[in-house]
């Protein structure tokens, strides 16, 4: 019985991941080797091609001023500042539109929303970059990554040409999903690993420690049972997803101080308000 | 905590996810 309420668990997790994230790692593979009858992503390389891609951004509620500087003459230099200025606004907006998804998708979680509010609050502050840095592994290969909703396809060299601190933020990013994806792992393990992550009881400032301890061990151990079951051949598979958490830690401190850079040296510069929540007095 | 993250208080109390992002 004990392993049937486990088996549970992971369908329940795994059902309302595909609930809540609109791109599961099983299409951007999809997508990313060609085998899927939707169109092919188009592909930014280019400050040009990031111009042309842009309409597909999810960025329409931002003013468009480089388009309106480009009729009155402005340098080169000053426009390409402006488009990464407005990428990066639109790659905001997507952050906190999946700081919601991942939100409920804690809420799913049982015992999640019986927690003391104040808990809930820490433990999503602290958890949710490091659950949206491993969602973004799926969408990653050695040589790029996919964007808004699997139509775009961002190529790692365009990433890097970036002026800094831009091209400092997503390296880190691909180092770590091209080793976290040799792991092979499906959307039903990473429902049940994002709710570890969730659920880690040494987040600072927890008020009540036992009852998210108890709840992280119940889904540790369907995790570990799911992986057996679905990865057979593959050996000590839990205990090296265990030590992605370790890697994962030292990718948020990273983003963040990249964060803090940008905050400092781009005047224009303006965090959402969400992300600047749980920003704030973060690490 | 909950006073200073006001828009995660809210996604976390309300049932549906749509907030004014």
């Amino acid at each position: 019985p004990e392993a049937a309420d486990l088996r549970s668990l992971a369908k329940h997790l795994y059902e309302s991941y595909l609930k809540n994230f609109p791109l599961t790692k099983a299409k951007a593979r999809a997508i990313l080797s060609g085998k899927t009858n939707d169109n092919a992503p188009f592909v930014i390389h280019d400050m040009k091609s990031l111009l042309e891609g842009e309409q597909f951004i999810n960025c329409c509620h931002l003013p468009h001023q480089g388009q309106q500087r480009e009729s009155t003459g402005a340098t080169l230099t000053e426009l390409q500042r402006e488009v990464e200025l407005r990428f990066f606004h639109s790659c905001q907006s997507r952050s906190a539109e999946a700081v919601s998804e991942v939100t409920e998708f804690a809420k799913s979680i049982p015992g999640f929303s019986i927690l003391d509010l104040n808990d809930q609050v820490t433990l999503l502050k602290y958890g949710v970059i490091e659950v949206l840095s491993i969602m973004m592994a799926p969408l990653m290969n050695k040589d790029g990554t996919l964007i808004s909703y699997g139509q775009i396809f961002m190529t790692r060299e365009f990433l890097k040409s970036l002026r800094k601190p831009f091209s400092d933020m997503m390296e880190p990013k691909f180092e770590f999903s091209v080793k976290f994806n040799m792991l092979e792992l499906d959307d039903s393990d990473m429902a049940l690993f994002l709710a570890v992550i969730i659920l880690s009881g040494d987040r600072p400032g927890l008020l009540n420690v036992k009852p998210i301890e108890e709840l992280q061990e119940n889904v540790l151990h369907s995790l570990e049972l799911h992986l057996k079951t679905n990865h057979p051949d593959s050996l000590h598979l839990f205990a090296k997803v265990l030590q992605k958490m370790t890697d994962l830690r030292q990718l948020v401190t990273h983003h963040v101080q990249v964060i803090q850079l940008l905050k400092e040296s781009e005047v224009d510069l303006c965090l959402h308000p969400l992300l600047q929540e749980i920003m704030r007095d973060l690490y | 905590l909950k006073e200073k993250h006001k828009i995660l208080h809210r996604l976390l109390q309300n049932s549906t996810s749509p907030v004014d992002l």
